[in-house]
């Protein structure tokens, strides 16, 4: 049997949130080691990989690695009927076709259960090599956010160079062009406010808006995100979930004709 | 104009 409890529900709330919109269908890989997902969007252009270790989940039991797949939007629907603070377990019996998720109330007076049909998903599996990246930005997440909305009034492609002096966005389109710089902090009060820039060499390269907007919406996931760029390879963007893990987006880049 | 790269060109299938 596989049975993963989660004493912080919303953790699996705000994931599926931020990938349901970018993956319809999704093999959750259930290891004794954790919990993991690799899905690409429906063009072919990204790539979802999430990571949940073990020791996140109290308690974890996974007597044989499980495949199950689950339609996200499905998914995300059922979360809506639990409260964010909720201990979520989900439950798969071995050779059933469904998976169970129970939604907890902290005082465990209220209880629900939801049955959820598994679907057979022909995915894709792609290997991602280690990388040792050009640039390494880390920056609040919700500054991420802000500067993919506000480039999107210009265009559908945003340009992102990254210097020993910071990282500098820029977009162009019909109504005009715009840029934000923001530079290395010099001081800050807390280090998630922090803007920081590991280079290695100076990199710029062009990527789709669309696909950054939908990463952003992991955002709610961790007060920082990392963005790690080389030149002609894809663009990573990290979220860490608290201490168990990590969602990690892959954008393929635009290439100038 | 730009050309969009896919991923599986830079992430070999299992």
């Amino acid at each position: 049997m596989f049975e993963a409890r989660l004493p912080q529900g919303q953790i699996l709330k705000k994931l599926i949130e931020a990938v349901r919109e970018l993956v319809t269908d999704a093999n959750f890989e259930c290891k004794p080691s954790g919990l993991s997902l690799q899905a690409m969007d429906s063009s072919h252009v990204s790539l979802v990989s999430l990571l949940m270790r073990a020791d996140g989940f109290d308690p974890y039991q996974c007597d044989r690695n499980r495949t199950l797949g689950i339609n996200l939007r499905t998914l995300a629907s059922v979360l809506k009927c639990s409260s964010n603070d909720d201990i979520i377990t989900i439950r798969a019996e071995d050779d059933g076709d469904s998976a169970i998720l129970i939604f907890e109330s902290p005082s465990s007076d209220r209880l629900s259960e939801f049955d959820l049909k598994l679907v057979d998903i022909d995915n894709e599996q792609l290997v991602i090599p280690d990388t040792q990246y050009d640039a390494v930005v880390r920056m609040p997440s919700a500054e991420f956010q802000r500067i993919v909305r506000d480039m999107q009034i210009l265009g559908d492609s945003v340009t992102i160079a990254c210097s020993k002096d910071g990282v500098k966005f820029s977009a162009n389109g019909e109504i005009g062009s715009g840029s934000v710089r923001l530079k290395q902090s010099s001081a800050v009060d807390s280090e998630d406010d922090a803007v920081t820039v590991d280079l290695q060499q100076a990199v710029s390269l062009t990527f789709a808006l669309r696909y950054l907007s939908l990463f952003s919406k992991a955002a709610p996931l961790s007060p920082t995100v990392t963005l790690s760029f080389s030149k002609d390879v894809p663009l990573l963007v990290e979220f860490r979930i608290a201490d168990m893990g990590h969602l990690r987006f892959y954008l393929a880049p635009k290439i100038d004709e | 104009s730009y050309l969009q790269e896919g991923i599986v060109q830079y992430f070999v299938p299992i």
